[in-house]
């Protein structure tokens, strides 16, 4: 089973179309970065997954050029801990 | 398990199979009004399980899916709400009685059936389909993007190890496939409202190209309609707009392939969440986030029974 301890959900504030043709350009992949809202317009906001081991890279990118961000989910693996133990709850 | 849908929890998310036996438990209380109709097969051989409430023979139908990205959980979860609504409000509520007196309603809660199994035993975050891609390593087709509309254009990706890969060909995902064989033989259907989630929008056609479509005008001030009655019950703000101007350029896409049949009242609905948990929207958010979208179903519905075409 996939488990996410350490990833976490980051939600981006583009200022301008530079910003988002910047997050367009990440290495999606490499990073292993799931971006729940994509990169779209700056009117629009944009959720990415950030796995743990490539948590310190994207900070690092984002502060570089000075895109505006707050933690939305600080550890994806609690809140999925928090919902499983809920379904079990009533399954018992 | 529930001995009856009135023991059902419908605050807390549920498997696979307990969503199968909450089908068959509706379908055994409320005989007379709801069957459950087999459309198909998913890659995996799970059953493409339908609900058809009717009251007559021979109606144009109204049809309504959740769950076709397998991730987007809170969907599924107000479709199994929806139903239960359904059955409780007919002969009580007389909007939804007058509807159920002239339309069928379809709904397809778990339309990607292989994708949610897989969200419950390896992967919470799987949204695609579960079909291997010859020559790749990457599973999986986003449902989303593998209808004859604008199939394979921008806005959708030819890579299978994306989340937006639209496969092999249109329609190529039996999930897919089985949606478009019954849309073909029924014939009628007069609204098709697929429901996804997250980001609180509604949405028209179309998402391929910006052409507006021809009825523009009125599925926008529909829209307007629509959602100002959800929001008046939590005031959950939504946007709404066509696919191609209020988020971006996607192409396959379900609702722009059911216009293109000829099926004016086609939206989508992407549910909550209010920017704090996603994908991964708390239990106790399923009831109001029902309630709410139910109201907009609801205005749009009753807009297509008293604009027949």
């Amino acid at each position: 089973k996939v488990t996410f301890e350490g990833d976490q959900v980051l939600r981006i504030t583009a200022k301008n179309a530079e910003q988002i043709s910047l997050l367009k350009e990440l290495p999606e992949q490499t990073l292993g970065l799931d971006f729940w809202m994509e990169p779209v317009h700056e009117s629009l906001p944009v959720d990415v997954r950030v796995p743990f081991h490539s948590l310190q890279a994207v900070r690092a990118f984002l502060a570089y050029n000075q895109i505006q961000y707050n933690v939305m989910i600080e550890d994806v693996q609690d809140l999925l801990d928090d919902e499983e133990r809920e379904m079990v709850k009533f399954r018992t | 398990f529930p001995r009856s849908t009135d023991d059902f929890v419908y605050t807390t998310y549920h498997d696979l199979d307990s969503i199968y036996s909450f089908i068959d438990m509706l379908v055994a209380e409320h005989s007379n009004l709801v069957s459950k109709i087999v459309i198909g097969q998913s890659y995996e051989s799970r059953p493409l399980n339908v609900l058809k409430f009717s009251t007559g023979a021979n109606r144009p139908g109204l049809w309504i899916d959740t769950g076709i990205h397998s991730r987007e959980w809170v969907t599924q979860a107000s479709g199994i709400w929806f139903a239960k609504k359904i059955v409780t409000d007919y002969g009580r509520d007389p909007v939804l009685t007058d509807i159920l007196n002239n339309y069928d309603i379809f709904l397809e809660i778990v339309t990607n059936p292989d994708g949610f199994a897989y969200t419950h035993s390896s992967d919470r975050m799987w949204r695609k389909t579960r079909k291997p891609n010859p020559g790749s390593s990457c599973v999986g087709v986003d449902p989303n993007r593998n209808w004859d509309a604008g199939f394979g254009g921008p806005g959708s990706s030819g890579n299978p190890c994306t989340e937006t890969y639209h496969g092999p060909s249109a329609h190529s995902e039996p999930e897919v496939k089985a949606i478009v064989d019954f849309v073909n033989s029924h014939g009628n259907l007069k609204a098709f409202v697929s429901i996804h989630s997250y980001s609180q929008m509604l949405l028209y056609p179309y998402g391929y190209k910006s052409t507006p479509s021809q009825d523009q005008a009125e599925l926008h001030e529909l829209s307007r309609k629509a959602i100002s009655e959800l929001q008046s019950l939590y005031n959950t703000s939504y946007r709404y707009g066509s696919i191609i101007t209020t988020i971006y350029q996607a192409s396959g896409g379900t609702i722009d392939w059911t216009y293109d049949q000829g099926i004016k009242y086609s939206y989508t609905f992407e549910l909550r969440d209010t920017g704090r948990y996603g994908f991964i929207l708390p239990a106790n958010q399923i009831v109001p986030t029902a309630e709410e979208t139910w109201l907009a179903l609801m205005a749009i519905m009753e807009h297509t029974k008293n604009n027949p075409y």
